[in-house]
């Protein structure tokens, strides 16, 4: 079973604003 | 075919063909006769009689009929046509005059010779340098008063220890004959380490010259026929038409300076060419560079720089970059660690590839196996997911990066099975409940 790519939209960057790349 | 090379390809020593170094090349002189014109009178052998006939002549620079130049010294030596270079009448002996050769470049020299037309001096000092005429040091000395004239014994004895040693000798120094005489200096001559020239650095040394000075000391006539002291008038310089004495004058003169060696090349060139500049240079093959061959050429720093000899040429080698690199330097350090094979460190080693041979990728990168690492692609970028990884470097060799907790694949973008992705960037991935 091949799991789906880790989805940047669904991820929470409120509290880590510095963590979130440029290009999310 | 390459001299400097076998037919295979493999290097060998090679060296520039033996020759009359002075050949052509301008001698400045202290003296010459013929400014003004002068009238100098020698003695000449005839067969069983004694040396009483008195041959005058006029040197007169202007008339080129009756000239002397420096020019005449390394002028094409021909029996039939003898030309010779002559100093000024001296007033006396002792009498320096010095000739100088620079011969533009250093060379390997086996012999200097001088063939009179005057007879020989009674003393007379051979010095060389090796700096372009900055210093000299004295190569040989011929004299009949060793002690006196040169503070050297007379035909010391050479041994390993002062092989680098000027000598004084009473050979070559008999006034006969009077004319056509011979001082041959053979540089190699009675050295121990001679038989071993390839493995004698004091002799290579000794034998390599940029320049050649001679010193002529004494002049001397037969002693019942040489001018006394202050008696030298049939020689005066100022009036030669008012001279009416046949008296012989003191002066020197040379027909042939010879000096034979081979252009210096370290073994690294079979000859030697004129630069941009008409400077006198090698050829250099194996992989050198240099005046002399004496370095190695850029990027050819893997192994030191070494004198060819007969059994190994040992030509500079190019440093092992695998094309990730266009310079290199040598470590002593690691070139004797790998038992004197390889000392090249490559410098500034590029497309993503790190080592002294450029031979692994740089952190952040990882080894495309299906590349071979001479390919500018070898090195592939890490690539790990942003939230996925646990940081940014990766397996050189299977580019796995690390994943955080429950998360995997090789850039560790998917969650592993069981998880399911979370809104947290902390932890991308949750265990399902």
């Amino acid at each position: 079973e091949v799991m789906p790519t880790l989805d940047m939209a669904l991820f929470d960057w409120t509290d880590y604003e510095d963590m979130k790349p440029a290009d999310t | 075919p390459d001299p400097c090379y076998e037919d295979t390809g493999a290097a060998r020593r090679c060296i520039p063909e033996f020759i009359n170094a002075a050949f052509g090349k301008e001698v400045t002189v202290s003296s010459v006769c013929g400014r003004p014109s002068s009238r100098s009178c020698s003695v000449v052998e005839r067969g069983d009689e004694r040396p009483s006939v008195r041959a005058c002549q006029i040197c007169d620079a202007a008339d080129p009929r009756r000239a002397h130049p420096a020019s005449y010294l390394t002028d094409l030596n021909s029996a039939h046509n003898l030309t010779c270079w002559q100093s000024e009448n001296l007033n006396a002996s002792p009498y320096n005059v010095t000739l100088t050769l620079s011969l533009g470049k250093k060379f390997e020299i086996t012999y200097v010779s001088l063939q009179f037309c005057s007879p020989r001096p009674e003393s007379l000092a051979i010095y060389k340098s090796m700096d372009y005429g900055k210093t000299w040091m004295p190569y040989q000395f011929y004299s009949s008063q060793c002690r006196r004239m040169y503070n050297r014994p007379n035909k010391a004895t050479i041994t390993k220890q002062n092989e680098q040693e000027a000598l004084c000798t009473d050979g070559h120094t008999d006034l006969y004959p009077l004319s056509g005489g011979l001082i041959a200096f053979s540089t190699l001559d009675g050295r121990p380490s001679g038989k071993d020239f390839d493995n004698s650095p004091v002799l290579q040394d000794w034998v390599t010259v940029t320049d050649i000075r001679v010193v002529f000391s004494r002049p001397q006539l037969p002693r019942e026929l040489g001018p006394g002291p202050g008696s030298n008038n049939g020689g005066r310089d100022d009036d030669p038409m008012a001279v009416t004495s046949t008296l012989p004058t003191y002066f020197y003169a040379v027909g042939d300076f010879q000096v034979g060696g081979r252009c210096k090349c370290n073994g690294h060139a079979s000859r030697c060419l004129k630069d941009k500049e008409g400077k006198l240079v090698c050829d250099c093959k194996h992989n050198t560079e240099g005046p002399e061959c004496d370095r190695c050429k850029p990027f050819h720093y893997d192994r030191p720089w070494q004198r060819a000899n007969a059994r190994e040429a040992n030509e500079c080698l190019p440093c092992n970059c695998n094309l990730h690199a266009r310079r290199c330097r040598f470590n002593m350090e690691l070139y004797k660690l790998s038992g004197r094979k390889s000392g090249g460190v490559c410098m500034n080693c590029r497309h993503n590839t790190a080592g002294r041979h450029c031979h692994y990728c740089k952190e952040g990168f990882y080894r495309d196996m299906a590349r071979p690492i001479t390919h500018r692609k070898a090195c592939k970028a890490c690539d790990c997911h942003p939230v996925g990884a646990a940081g940014k470097t990766c397996n050189q060799t299977t580019g796995q990066c690390p994943c955080k907790d429950g998360v995997t694949g090789v850039t560790c973008n998917r969650c592993a099975k069981g998880y399911q992705q979370s809104r947290s960037p902390v932890a991308p991935c949750i265990k399902i409940p």
